[in-house]
């Protein structure tokens, strides 16, 4: 999750 | 997704248009550093390689996908169009890749998140991005007419720059666990680059007068 919440913008 | 992270994006997207609509409409790419687009170019290829293996929101892959295929648009116009590319200022457009990539894939290598490729060309890409822009800053700084679309184009660039850091602001007050220090502290030496910039830049617009930077 913490690695989505790190790559969820452009 | 909050409005600041929205605002960035879109500003991000209108410099690039911007940028593209000149070199189509006026065939010129004149006062524009291939470099920093080049290196924009190896900025979304090595973070967006995430395209292939992991899926966040069809807005994401779009941006992405958009991201990638104007950049790889705007070097192909500078390198190989027959008439754009002869507006290219060679001469003036010095700036070394090497001290720009050499030192950012050093400290990808030492400071990331974790040792894999991906990790570390992302790790890579966002350092990289936080300097890409100086090759175009020294280059406008030797360029005596610096035209309104290359002024807009890298003033839209720095909205976008601003409106990223509100959303982190935005995002470490609402949502736990959000500590990016990798992304957060090259945010900030990106956007601060742009500092001098818009002080000449809201001077110039102020006084109606075309962008001129000092020496």
């Amino acid at each position: 999750n913490d690695e989505w919440q790190r790559k969820d913008e452009l | 997704m909050n409005l600041f992270r929205l605002c960035g994006d879109m500003f991000h997207l209108l410099s690039i248009m911007v940028l593209l609509l000149k070199i189509r409409a006026t065939r010129s790419c004149r006062g524009i550093s291939l470099k920093t687009q080049e290196l924009y170019a190896l900025v979304f290829v090595c973070r967006y390689l995430d395209l292939f293996y992991s899926f966040i929101s069809v807005y994401n892959s779009f941006m992405k996908v958009t991201f990638l295929a104007t950049a790889f648009s705007i070097v192909r116009y500078m390198r190989y169009d027959k008439v754009v590319k002869q507006t290219y200022d060679r001469e003036q457009d010095t700036f070394r890749y090497v001290f720009l990539i050499a030192p950012c894939l050093l400290l990808a290598l030492v400071l990331n998140h974790r040792f894999t490729l991906t990790e570390v060309l992302w790790t890579f890409s966002i350092y990289l991005e936080a300097v890409a822009i100086l090759p175009q800053l020294v280059l406008m700084q030797r360029t005596q007419n610096i035209d309104n679309l290359t002024a807009n184009y890298v003033a839209l660039l720095g909205a976008y720059r601003g409106f990223y850091i509100l959303n982190w602001i935005y995002r470490f007050a609402t949502e736990r666990h959000y500590r990016q220090w990798i992304v957060w502290i090259s945010g900030v030496i990106q956007t601060a680059l742009y500092a001098d910039f818009f002080f000449y830049y809201a001077l110039c617009w102020k006084a109606n007068k075309r962008l001129q930077l000092p020496a």
